[in-house]
């Protein structure tokens, strides 16, 4: 494609795809879009977010990560739709409009590059990272246990051949580290959003523990508010409610820690489940995904702009 | 580059909290190679598991005698993988 207009939304890409298509939309938005690399992979690829700024500086900022497993090709792809989205949005939509006028979007599109590079050359059904393990044939960890909340707790498992292997110690991936490092030295996101596939759920601390959230009540809400403006464009179907009550108990999960550290409104979907496909969602189902999940998001970033704290 | 010839995903709906327990207890049969993707919740939500072709019948015996529900949700996960290739590369080609 020659510019992002032409990108073609509807299918899936590779990650230099991907990655020419954030450099587009950072030279077509100069003044909306910015690029940083917050750290590399243990490959080295590049870990890039796209940040959304009208200005100011270290404003309240909203954090969307997609692709953190790497076999949920409908988040990538969804996630690049969002990028497109709100460039398009910012000045016609209202609401959109105000939240980037006082606040920053961050946007990690592919948040575990070598596992995603590895599902389109190796193994289509990668999960975790590519980081070998000492003392072990088998690779990678879950990136989605990495994280220092309730660490090596229940829900993880500490065998490296699992899919759900927690790593050697907290943070250990670089993919995750990085996010980490960058969400503490900002110290000003307000909200948290990871992008997850598929069973259709939007899902809030905790997974480690039965132990409500202090902001229980606010978050529940929330979520319902969310899939219902979700169920609105096609009748999708989410439940809703903490991890640990909702799915099952998972130690190290993402949106523990970042609740922990003090963001309220940390959120977990997984996307679109038609019965049918799993992973393996047709890339005619992504524009779909993508426009009622934007819905969804919608509502958490407006709530998350309304109420301050 | 792995294949997945004739590995198939299955939905398994458990019928009590009994044969949710006989059901987890899969994942730690790792003779089976057995990958979950969609785990253990609640009887109301079905289980997906992608099962490899060396395994599939040891598992759909083990699940019949334990007289725990099934279906076949993909039948052959390498023909589903080829299609989506396919479409990205005449996805790819439609410009040119």
């Amino acid at each position: 494609p020659r510019n992002s207009d032409s990108f073609d939304f509807a299918n899936y890409h590779p990650i230099n795809e991907i990655y020419a298509f954030q450099d587009m939309l950072v030279a077509e938005n100069p003044n909306l879009v910015s690029k940083i690399v917050i750290g590399q992979s243990y490959q080295g690829r590049d870990l890039n977010v796209l940040k959304f700024s009208t200005g100011g500086t270290n404003r309240p900022a909203i954090w969307i990560d997609t692709g953190i497993h790497s076999r949920e090709w409908v988040t990538q792809a969804s996630g690049t739709w969002f990028a497109k989205k709100i460039v398009t949005e910012y000045g016609r939509d209202p609401a959109l409009t105000a939240i980037l006028d006082k606040m920053d979007i961050f946007l990690e599109i592919v948040t575990n590059p070598d596992g995603y590079y590895y599902t389109h050359n190796s193994n289509r059904m990668w999960r975790k990272t590519r980081k070998p393990n000492s003392g072990s044939n088998c690779v990678g960890v879950d990136p989605n246990r990495n994280w220092d909340a309730g660490f090596g707790g229940p829900g993880a498992s500490g065998n490296p051949c699992s899919e759900t292997y927690r790593g050697p110690r907290a943070h250990s991936e670089s993919e995750v580290k990085s996010i980490v490092d960058f969400v503490k030295s900002h110290r000003n996101f307000k909200a948290f959003i990871s992008i997850h596939s598929y069973s259709q759920m939007l899902l809030y601390p905790y997974g480690y523990t039965r132990t409500p959230v202090k902001d229980q009540a606010e978050l529940h809400s929330l979520a319902k508010k969310a899939i219902t403006d979700l169920a609105s464009l096609y009748g999708t179907r989410y439940r809703y409610g903490s991890i640990i009550n909702t799915i099952y108990q998972a130690s190290g999960g993402t949106i523990d820690w970042t609740y922990n550290q003090g963001i309220k409104y940390s959120y977990t979907f997984e996307l679109r489940d038609t019965g049918r496909y799993g992973f393996v969602l047709p890339a005619n189902q992504i524009i779909p995904t993508a426009k009622e999940t934007w819905l969804a998001l919608m509502a958490i970033m407006d709530h998350t702009f309304k109420n301050p704290y | 580059k792995e294949t997945f010839e004739g590995h198939q995903v299955l939905r398994i709906v458990a019928k009590d909290e009994g044969q949710l327990s006989l059901i987890k207890a899969l994942e730690d049969m790792s003779e089976f190679e057995l990958d979950f993707w969609r785990g253990v919740t609640d009887v109301s939500t079905p289980v997906d598991i992608r099962v490899p072709f060396h395994s599939l019948q040891s598992v759909k015996i083990h699940l019949e005698g334990q007289d725990i529900e099934y279906s076949v949700m993909i039948e052959d996960l390498q023909a589903m993988l080829d299609k989506e290739q396919e479409e990205m590369v005449s996805a790819a080609r439609r410009p040119e």
